[in-house]
């Protein structure tokens, strides 16, 4: 993975050949688990970064899980090369990594991502048709069991924010959600999204503030201060419902409820005019200072674990 | 492969709380086919969306009417979408190895 180009885009064959490769270069630290398939029948992979022990406090981070954001997968297979080329050389990710593990899903919405690369760059959704309709797909990212169905969804399958039939529909959102509660003991997740420049936590269903929403805040703020210190890229933060607006059935709002405190949604950059169709020079920048916000959260989560 | 030729992404800035409501109401003009790649969360914040080219002129024309500000953000996708591709063919042919 040496030679890997993480600075263009990939296809879908080719990312899944990435993370088997690290595996292969990495078989004391590394493996990959096969979480569930996707509606069209591909593997959900996610990386396992471990340095020994069993169900150790981990830290979990998603890419792609809408899949027409490129820049999110393409980061992803970045932190993937990052964390085993940092680990034993950056202090802060070694100590990390030896009393927690990473789990990492860098493409969560696998038949969307080939579809944007065969048939329409513009998909977000998933692919599993809906019945009584001629429309495709449900946004993963809406169909959560957490406020599912409410305002900050749609109900009509033709749209980009479609919540799906019923809460964990989706196989995609299903698998996870089966992990999340099987491992049970994930201390952080991170999902993350393009584009707007924003570090969001829980809620967005509601107006009720998190009961860590203090120490969630102060963590955000201390996060995007450290993305920005790289080439100065400006995020907003702040819960969802503040800062965007209401969005009902979210990831981290579910996983917030399952008691994973630091549960943040991340929307990348494009600091320019090209909204999720971001050059793919800008690929690792982003990637670059997205890390350095995911440090923050992933060190403050190992220093402060409940 | 589905082409976007002449879908125009629109960066639609609200002037205030009305325009806002008024830029709210086109996601659920189901007709446009609008595509609302960061929607509308505050008056300070612009809305960004593509819009096919067949209904670009209804578009602008329901904007204009409402004095509501925009700009075109990227005058033709497909020409956007085309050099993303050749972008991609060309680096995956450099990454193939030498004969």
């Amino acid at each position: 993975t040496d030679s890997f180009d993480f600075s263009r885009y990939h296809t879908l064959n080719e990312i899944y050949s990435f993370q088997d490769m690290l595996v292969a270069e990495n078989p004391k630290m590394v493996s990959k688990i096969v979480i569930g398939r996707s509606y069209e029948g591909r593997p959900l992979n996610v990386l396992k970064f471990s340095t020994g022990g069993t169900n150790r406090p981990a830290i979990w981070i998603d890419t792609g899980i809408h899949s027409r954001e490129w820049v999110t997968q393409a980061s992803g297979t970045w932190f993937a090369k990052k964390i085993v080329t940092d680990y034993g050389s950056d202090p802060a990710l070694t100590a990390i990594l030896d009393t927690m593990d990473i789990f990492l899903e860098i493409v969560t919405n696998p038949d969307g991502y080939y579809y944007t690369h065969n048939t329409n760059r513009m998909w977000r959704k998933t692919r599993k048709p809906n019945s009584g309709s001629s429309c495709v797909g449900v946004d993963p990212n809406r169909n959560w069991d957490a406020g599912f169905g409410g305002a900050g969804a749609s109900s009509n399958p033709c749209s980009e924010t479609y919540h799906g039939p019923s809460a964990h529909s989706e196989s995609e959102v299903k698998s996870i959600v089966d992990f999340v509660k099987s491992h049970g003991n994930l201390k952080a997740f991170l999902s993350i999204h393009s584009y707007s420049q924003m570090l969001l936590y829980p809620y967005g269903y509601t107006r009720t503030v998190a009961k860590d929403q203090a120490e969630l805040h102060a963590v955000a703020e201390k996060a995007i201060t450290d993305l920005a210190s790289l080439y100065g890229t400006r995020y907003r933060y702040g819960s969802i419902i503040t800062t965007i607006y209401q969005a009902s059935g979210g990831t981290i709002d579910w996983t917030y409820n399952q008691g994973i405190k630091y549960s943040y949604t991340f929307e990348l950059r494009d600091t320019g005019r090209y909204g999720f169709i971001l050059p793919a020079n800008q690929i690792i920048p982003t990637a670059k200072e997205t890390w350095l916000a995911l440090m923050v959260i992933m060190d403050h989560t190992y220093k402060n674990l409940y | 492969k589905e082409t976007f030729d002449g879908h125009q992404v629109l960066r639609i800035a609200p002037r205030d709380e009305a325009q806002l409501a008024l830029v709210k109401d086109m996601e659920d003009m189901m007709e446009f086919e609008l595509d609302f790649w960061k929607g509308v969360t505050e008056v300070a914040t612009h809305v960004d969306v593509r819009v096919p080219f067949h209904s670009l002129q209804s578009t602008k024309t329901y904007l204009e009417s409402q004095d509501i500000k925009y700009s075109i953000m990227i005058e033709d996708l497909q020409v956007m979408l085309d050099e993303e591709q050749e972008e991609m063919d060309s680096a995956a042919r450099d990454a193939e190895p030498r004969n």
